[in-house]
């Protein structure tokens, strides 16, 4: 554990009670796309079944019972509790274009040919695209609410504060997990476009929105 | 120490 990994793993945590928090008390998932937080769904699910097979520590494991509590929760409250407030005519990403080469290249590009392994592989390429139905999302209705701006940086810098964490342990551990690195800095990336509107604008007080 | 990686981080 190095300061990276934890700051990381807290920024994940921030983003993920944001999300949680601003649809609870504004009673409204106006904005979000539920497609993206299913897709962080089977994300913590096929990543943690490790859950199951491996003890590494107590923050270990609560974080990622945490994670995976909070996935469901959120999707729940999208799609059951207030289902009437969910934009779905503008969460129309085609989420079987992620999933499905996603899912080859898991089969293709992995570090041994085991179930776990491959699901491992799979939540972490999967990862690195779920949140493209959001940014899709935006792109379509051209705004955003500025929590919801708020989760979208602590998400995007969550992945970021990671890459740093592996050049930490490449150096001092001499360890490095190149299908980890390499869909993290594809993450990192996707939300570089993001980052920007972020600093230019809501850190300025005004509101996300795209031009026309 | 791959395999050990694979669970410690989130």
């Amino acid at each position: 554990m190095n300061v990276f990994r934890l700051t990381g793993d807290l920024s994940h945590l921030a983003a993920i009670i944001i999300l949680l928090l601003k649809i609870w008390k504004s009673r409204s998932c106006a904005g979000i796309s539920g497609k993206s937080q299913i897709l962080f769904a089977i994300v913590f699910t096929t990543r943690y079944l490790d859950l199951l097979t491996s003890f590494i520590s107590l923050y270990n494991t609560s974080m990622k019972l945490i994670y995976v509590g909070c996935a469901y929760a959120t999707v729940y409250l999208i799609y059951v509790k207030f289902r009437a407030t969910y934009d779905g005519n503008h969460d129309s990403f085609r989420v079987e274009f992620l999933i499905v080469p996603v899912g080859g290249l898991a089969v293709l590009i992995n570090h041994s040919f085991a179930p776990l392994e491959i699901l491992w592989t799979f939540s972490i390429y999967l990862e690195s695209v779920a949140i493209l139905p959001q940014l899709f999302m935006i792109s379509k209705t051209g705004e955003a609410e500025t929590i919801t701006t708020h989760y979208l940086f602590c998400l995007g810098l969550y992945r970021a504060l990671y890459l740093f964490n592996w050049v930490w342990r490449f150096y001092f551990e001499g360890f490095f997990d190149m299908i980890a690195i390499v869909a993290g800095l594809v993450q990192t990336v996707l939300y570089c476009d993001f980052f920007y509107l972020y600093v230019t604008k809501v850190l300025k007080g005004k509101k996300l929105s795209l031009p026309a | 120490a791959i395999g050990q990686t694979r669970h410690d981080e989130l």
